[in-house]
C-alpha cells in the first residue's frame, strides 16, 4: 500500500511539486529567445484546490504577427479550438498579437456558453493592448489565440480568469524566467515544464533568428491535428 | 491534452507559415503517442513577428523556405519528444522506425499501430524483447497492403552505438541473446526498427513510451 500510494500522481496544479531528479536535465537554465516576444503567467486558481501556482499563461508580440495553427480532429472539439480556428481563419493568419492559455479546465463540452467564455478570454487580452495604445482601434475579430487544458465538461471560472488577464499583461517580460514560468503555467499532470529555444540563420542573410517553443502534455496524448 | 506555442522573429507570411507548420507537425506532434487517446483540445500555434528583419518568406519558392522547414520540423520534433518523455507513468522513451515501406503513409500507419499497442507497451515496461507483439501490431495496421510477413524484419537498436539486436529476419525468428536483450532494455531509451522489405522504400519515425502500473494509478485517481 505504501509503495502504491507513493506512485500516485494526482491531477496536479501546474508547477505543484518539484521536478523529478531524472527529468531536471530536460528543463533549460537559459535560452535565446526571439526578439519582440514576451511571456508571463499569473495565478487564477482555476481549480479551487490550486491556491498557489500560476495557471494562466500569456504570450504576446510587440507587433502584430503572422499566425498558423493546427487543431485536434476529435469531433468533440473544445470551445477554444473552435474559437481560435475561427480567429486565425477570419484574419487570414495575420494581425495576431497574443496567445492566452489557462490550465486546470479544458473548457471542453461546455456548449455555447463555453464558446462565449473562450471569446471573452481573447477579448479581454485584446483590451489590454488597446488600453496601452499599442492597438489603435478595436477589431471585429479578436487578435488573441485562446487555449485551455484540464478537466473536460466544466465551465471556466471566467470572472476569475478575466480578472487576472491584465495582471498577466502587466507582468510580461522577455527573460528566461518569464518564459519558464509561462511554460510551467500551462502544465497539468506534467512533471516538468517543456521549454526549448534555438537560434538559427537562413541563407542569404547574416541575421540570427530564434525560435522558442513551449508545450505541455502527459496523458490523453495521441495527437491527430490538422 | 497536447498544447504547443511556438514563436519566431523570422519574417514569414501567413500562408507560408501555415504550410511550414503543417509539414512540421506531421513529423513531430502528429508522430507521438503516449496512451492512444486523442484529446478534445490539442492545439499547436506558431507565431512569426518578423522583428528579426530580412526578406519575408512568402511561399515554398522563397529563399530560406526549405531551410526554415528543416529548422522548424527538427525543433517541433524535439518539443514533441519532451512530451513523450513526460508520459504519465512512463519509464521508457521508445523510438519506432519503420523502414522500406511502399510509401510514407504506410510506414507511419505501422509505426502508429505499434506505438498504440498496450501489449507492446507493457512488454517494454517489463523489459521483455517480445517481438511477437510488435509483429502482431504490424500485421493489423489498418489499410497497409505492403506488409508482407516473409519480408518483415524486427530489431532493437541500442542507443549506445552497439550493433542492432536482430529479433526477426525475413519473417523468421532469430535465436535471441536474452542477456543482451535485457541489457538493451535496461536503458531508458530504446529504438525498435521494423523493416518491411529488403527493397529500398520510405521511412517513418514515431515516438512513444511504455505503459506502467502508474499510468493506471494516475488515471484511476483522476476525476472530472
Amino acid at each position: 500500500v505504501t509503495a502504491s500510494s507513493q506512485q500516485i500522481r494526482h491531477y496536479a496544479a501546474p508547477g505543484e511539486g518539484t521536478v523529478p531528479a531524472a527529468k531536471q536535465k530536460y528543463v533549460p537554465t537559459t535560452g535565446i529567445y526571439p526578439k519582440g516576444f514576451l511571456a508571463s503567467s499569473a495565478h487564477v486558481g482555476v481549480k479551487p484546490s490550486n491556491t498557489r501556482f500560476d495557471d494562466l499563461c500569456l504570450i504576446a508580440s510587440s507587433v502584430p504577427c503572422s499566425a498558423a495553427a493546427v487543431f485536434t480532429k476529435n469531433k468533440f472539439q473544445a470551445a477554444p479550438v473552435t474559437v481560435s480556428r475561427e480567429i486565425i481563419k477570419s484574419r487570414n493568419g495575420a494581425g495576431i498579437r497574443a496567445v492566452v492559455v489557462n490550465s486546470g479546465c479544458a473548457n471542453a463540452v461546455t456548449g455555447a456558453g463555453g464558446v462565449e467564455d473562450a471569446k471573452a478570454m481573447g477579448k479581454e487580452t485584446d483590451r489590454c493592448f488597446e488600453e496601452d495604445g499599442t492597438e489603435s482601434q478595436t477589431q471585429d475579430q479578436s487578435q488573441t489565440v485562446v487555449m485551455s487544458t484540464g478537466v473536460i465538461g466544466q465551465r471556466l471560472p471566467l470572472k476569475k480568469i478575466l480578472h487576472k488577464i491584465p495582471t498577466a499583461y502587466d507582468t510580461l517580460g522577455d527573460t528566461h524566467a518569464h518564459w519558464l514560468r509561462a511554460a510551467r503555467a500551462i502544465c497539468t499532470t506534467d512533471t516538468f515544464p517543456k521549454l526549448l529555444s534555438r537560434p538559427f540563420t537562413l541563407p542569404n542573410s547574416s541575421t540570427q533568428y530564434s525560435l522558442v517553443g513551449m508545450t505541455k502534455g502527459a496523458g490523453m496524448i495521441h495527437p491527430n491535428m490538422a | 491534452t497536447l498544447l504547443g506555442i511556438l514563436c519566431t522573429d523570422a519574417p514569414i507570411a501567413p500562408a507560408a507559415l501555415q504550410s511550414l507548420l503543417n509539414s512540421a507537425i506531421d513529423k513531430s506532434f502528429n508522430s507521438i503517442s503516449i496512451d492512444g487517446d486523442t484529446s478534445t483540445n490539442d492545439t499547436v500555434a506558431l507565431l512569426a513577428n518578423g522583428v528579426g528583419g530580412g526578406p519575408q518568406i512568402t511561399g515554398p519558392e522563397s529563399a530560406g523556405y526549405a531551410e526554415m522547414q528543416t529548422v522548424l520540423t527538427d525543433f517541433a520534433a524535439d518539443l514533441a519528444k519532451l512530451v513523450v518523455r513526460d508520459g504519465e507513468g512512463a519509464t521508457k522513451f521508445v523510438t519506432i522506425r519503420v523502414t522500406n515501406a511502399a510509401d510514407y503513409a504506410d510506414a507511419k500507419k505501422v509505426a502508429s499501430t505499434i506505438a498504440r499497442s498496450p501489449l507492446v507497451k507493457t512488454a517494454l515496461y517489463g523489459k521483455d524483447a517480445n517481438w511477437g507483439r510488435i509483429l502482431c501490431a504490424t500485421g493489423y495496421a489498418e489499410g497497409v497492403e505492403s506488409v508482407v510477413p516473409t519480408e518483415t524484419s524486427v530489431s532493437f537498436m541500442p542507443t549506445d552505438g552497439s550493433p542492432e539486436l536482430k529479433l526477426l529476419v525475413g519473417g523468421e525468428p532469430e535465436a535471441v541473446d536474452e542477456k543482451r536483450a535485457a541489457e538493451i532494455l535496461e536503458h531508458e531509451d530504446l529504438e525498435i526498427v521494423v523493416k518491411l522489405s529488403e527493397t529500398k522504400g520510405e521511412e517513418a519515425v514515431y515516438y512513444t513510451c511504455d505503459f506502467s502500473h502508474e499510468y493506471v494509478t494516475i488515471n484511476g485517481d483522476y476525476r472530472t
